[in-house]
C-alpha cells in the first residue's frame, strides 16, 4: 500500500492521518511533514520512515557504573506496568548471571507488595519490603544498603503508580532519590519512566513533570503487543529527547525487549 | 485556550472584510486541532468539525455580532449532546451481575471495589467476585479492597476464572446479597482466548451491567479497543478512570460516538471514595480546554 510516491497534497493527508493516528500528536506531525517536504523525495513513505528512526536514534544503552551496584528506579502514572516490568528486568539481569535485589517501595497500594514478591520470586532476585504504609525511602535505602553489603549486581526499586500533576506524591519520589544518595551518590543511575503506549498526548506532560521532578534518564514503552501504535514515544523524543529503552510486548517474564527504532517504526507504519 | 484562539480567529476574519464559507474553515481547524491535541479519535474529530461547521454556517454565525462566541456555543453543545446523558446502574434481576472488563492496569479491580461501597451506600447488599487468575496477587488486592469497605469477596479455586464464577453464582443464589461485581483479568481485545473467556462468563451470569474502563489518558487506540469490547460484548457502559490526572480526556467523547454506549461513572482517584458519577458539560469544557 505505501508504494514509492512524491508528497502531494493527498499523500501528505494520508501521512497526517497515519502519524495522528499512532499518537504522535499534532505538533511532531506538522515538524515531520515539514521535514519531508523540505526533502522534497520522490518516496515519500520511504523518507516518512528515515525521519522517524532519526528522530528516535538516541543512545540507549543503560547508565551501567562500574561500581556496583547498578540502581534502577522504575517511575510512572497508575497502571502503566511498573511492577510487571521490574520482574522482566531482573530476569534479563539474570540471564546475564547478575545478583538482582528488588525493593518494594510502593507500600501504598492493596496487594502491591505481594504482586512484587512474585515476580522477584519468578525472577531469582532477593526481595526487600517492609510493612504496608510504610516509608518507601526506607525500603529504597535498605534495599540499596543490602546490595552494597551483599555485593549485589543490581538494584530495581518499584515505586508507586501517581499522576504527575499530584505534587505531594512527586515530592515524595524526589525523597527517595534524595534518601539513595545519601548512601551511594550516584544513584539512582536510572529511572525509567514506564508509559503505556495506548497513552495519549497527556505522555508528554508526563514525561516532563517526571522527568522536572525526579529525573528520567530513560522510557520503558509498555503494552506494544496490544494495537495501539505508541507513537508518544516520537513526541517524547522529538519534543523533549529522552531516550526510549525497552519495550514491553507481553504479561511474560521473558515480554521485555531493547528499544529498536527500526522495528519501532516499521510496525508504526504498517 | 480555544475560546481565545476561535475569538482571534474570528477578529482577523472580520477584520480581513465579510466572513465567509471559505474562511470559517480557519475556525474549524483551529477546533480540530484542539480536539485532536486533546486525544479525540482522528476520525471523529473529521465528523465532529463537518457537522459544527454545517451547523455554524445554518444558524448564520458569519451575519452575528460575536461570530466567536457563536461559534464556541456550537462546539459546546454539539460535544455536550454527543457525551450524552448520565445514566444509573440498570440493575435489574435478583442477584445482578455487573461485569468489569477492559484492557490491562485501566482500574478495573479498584473500580469494582469503588462500585461496591457506593451500592452499599445506598442500602444495596453487594459482593465481589475475584476472577483474575492471572495477574499475580490480584485475588489479594480485591480481597484487600472488600475488607476495607466491608463487602465479602469470593475468590474460588484462584485457578479457573469460569470455574470461580460458577462456584460464584452457586454461593449467591438464596444468598441475600442482590448484586454481584465480578472483577476480570486485564486483557487485549485481540487475544481471542481471553475474549472468549468473557464472553463466556457473560453467558453464565447473564449481566445486568457490562461495564468498560477506559483510561482517560487513553489515546487513538483507544477507538480500536473500545469497538471491539462493544461489538463482542455489548458492553452496557463505561467507567472512565483518573480523571484526577491533567489529560483532556478526549478519548470519552471517542467512546460515545463510536458505540453510542453511556459513561456511567468516572474514578476520580485511588481511594474508594474516589468515584463520581458522569457530568457531561463539565467533562465537555475538560475536553475543549
Ligand atoms: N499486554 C501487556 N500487559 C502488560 C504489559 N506490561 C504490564 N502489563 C499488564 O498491565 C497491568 C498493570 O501492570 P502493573 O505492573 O501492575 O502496573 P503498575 O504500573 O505497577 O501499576 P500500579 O503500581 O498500580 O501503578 C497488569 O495486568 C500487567 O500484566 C505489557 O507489556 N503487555
Ligand atoms: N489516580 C487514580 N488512580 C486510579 C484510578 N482508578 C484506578 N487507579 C489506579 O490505577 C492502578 C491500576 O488499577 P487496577 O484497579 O489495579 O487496574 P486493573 O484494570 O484492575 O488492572 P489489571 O487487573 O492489571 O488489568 C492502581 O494503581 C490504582 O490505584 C483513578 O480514578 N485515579
Ligand atoms: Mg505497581
Ligand atoms: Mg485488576
Amino acid at each position: 500500500i505505501l508504494k514509492s510516491r512524491r508528497l502531494d497534497e493527498d499523500t501528505k493527508a494520508e501521512i497526517e492521518e497515519l502519524l495522528i493516528s499512532a499518537d504522535v500528536g499534532v505538533e511532531a506531525t506538522e515538524y515531520i511533514i515539514k521535514k519531508l517536504e523540505e526533502k522534497k523525495s520522490e518516496d515519500a513513505f520511504g523518507t516518512l520512515k528515515e525521519v522517524l528512526i532519526e528522530i528516535l536514534s538516541k543512545p540507549n544503552g543503560l547508565n551501567i557504573p562500574v561500581e556496583k551496584p547498578f540502581v534502577i528506579s522504575m517511575v510512572g502514572v497508575n497502571g502503566s506496568g511498573k511492577t510487571t516490568t521490574c520482574g522482566k528486568l531482573a530476569a534479563m539481569f539474570r540471564e546475564e548471571g547478575k545478583q538482582v535485589v528488588i525493593g518494594a517501595c510502593d507500600t501504598f497500594r492493596a496487594a502491591a507488595i505481594d504482586q512484587l514478591k512474585v515476580w522477584a520470586e519468578r525472577a531469582g532476585a532477593t526481595f526487600i519490603s517492609h510493612m504496608e504504609g510504610a516509608d518507601a525511602a526506607a525500603v529504597a535505602f535498605d534495599a540499596v544498603n543490602h546490595a552494597i553489603s551483599k555485593s549485589k549486581d543490581v538494584v530495581i526499586l518499584d515505586t508507586a503508580g501517581r499522576l504527575h500533576n499530584k505534587r505531594h506524591l512527586m515530592e515524595e519520589l524526589a525523597k527517595i532519590n534524595r534518601v539513595i544518595k545519601k548512601v551511594l551518590p550516584n544513584a539512582p543511575h536510572e529511572v525509567l519512566l514506564v508509559i503505556d503506549a495506548v497513552t495519549g498526548q497527556n505522555g508528554l506532560q508526563q514525561a516532563k513533570t517526571f522527568r522536572e521532578i525526579v529525573g528520567v534518564t530513560g522510557i520503558v514503552l509498555t503494552k506494544l503487543d496490544g494495537t495501539a501504535k505508541g507513537g508518544i514515544a516520537i513526541a517524547i523524543a522529538k519534543e523533549l529527547g529522552i531516550p526510549i529503552k525497552f519495550v514491553g510486548v507481553g504479561e511474560g517474564l521473558e515480554d521485555l525487549k531493547p528499544f529498536n527504532p527500526h522495528d519501532f517504526v516499521e510496525a508504526l507504519l504498517a | 485556550g480555544l475560546r481565545e484562539k476561535l475569538s482571534n480567529a474570528f477578529r482577523v476574519l472580520s477584520g480581513k472584510g465579510k466572513i465567509t464559507e471559505k474562511n470559517i474553515e480557519e475556525a474549524v481547524q483551529i477546533v480540530k486541532t484542539s480536539l485532536l491535541a486533546a486525544d479525540v479519535s482522528y476520525k471523529v474529530v473529521k465528523e465532529f468539525v463537518e457537522n459544527v461547521k454545517k451547523r455554524a454556517l445554518g444558524e448564520e454565525v458569519l451575519k452575528s455580532l460575536t461570530p466567536d462566541q457563536m461559534f464556541i456555543k456550537i462546539v459546546r453543545d454539539e460535544l455536550v449532546r454527543l457525551l450524552g446523558e448520565r445514566e444509573p446502574l440498570k440493575l435489574v434481576h435478583n442477584p445482578s451481575y455487573v461485569m468489569m472488563v477492559g484492557l490491562q492496569g485501566t482500574g478495573k479491580t479498584t473500580s469494582a471495589a469503588k462500585i461496591a461501597n457506593y451500592l452499599k451506600k445506598q442500602g444495596k447488599r453487594p459482593i465481589l467476585v475475584a476472577a483474575d487468575t492471572y495477574r499475580p496477587a490480584a485475588i489479594d488486592q480485591l480481597e484487600v479492597l472488600g475488607r476495607k469497605i466491608g463487602v465479602p469477596v469470593i475468590t474460588g479455586d484462584r485457578r479457573n476464572a469460569i470455574k470461580i464464577v460458577q462456584d460464584a453464582m452457586r454461593q449467591v443464589k438464596d444468598s441475600g446479597y442482590d448484586v454481584v461485581i465480578l472483577d476480570t483479568a486485564g486483557r487485549l481485545h485481540v487475544d481471542e482466548e481471553m475474549m472468549q473467556e468473557l464472553e463466556e462468563i457473560k453467558k453464565m451470569i447473564r449481566p445486568d451491567e457490562i461495564l468498560l474502563t477506559v483510561d482517560a489518558m487513553a489515546g487513538q487506540d483507544a477507538v480500536n479497543s473500545a469497538r471491539t469490547f462493544n461489538e463482542r460484548l455489548e458492553v452496557t457502559g463505561f467507567v472512565v478512570t483518573k480523571l484526577d490526572g491533567d489529560s483532556r480526556g478526549g478519548v470519552i467523547l471517542t467512546i460515545r460516538y463510536i458505540t453510542g454506549k453511556p459513561v456511567k461513572f468516572v474514578g476520580v482517584g485511588e481511594k474508594v471514595d474516589d468515584f463520581d458519577e458522569f457530568y457531561p458539560d463539565r467533562i465537555a469544557n475538560r475536553i475543549l480546554g
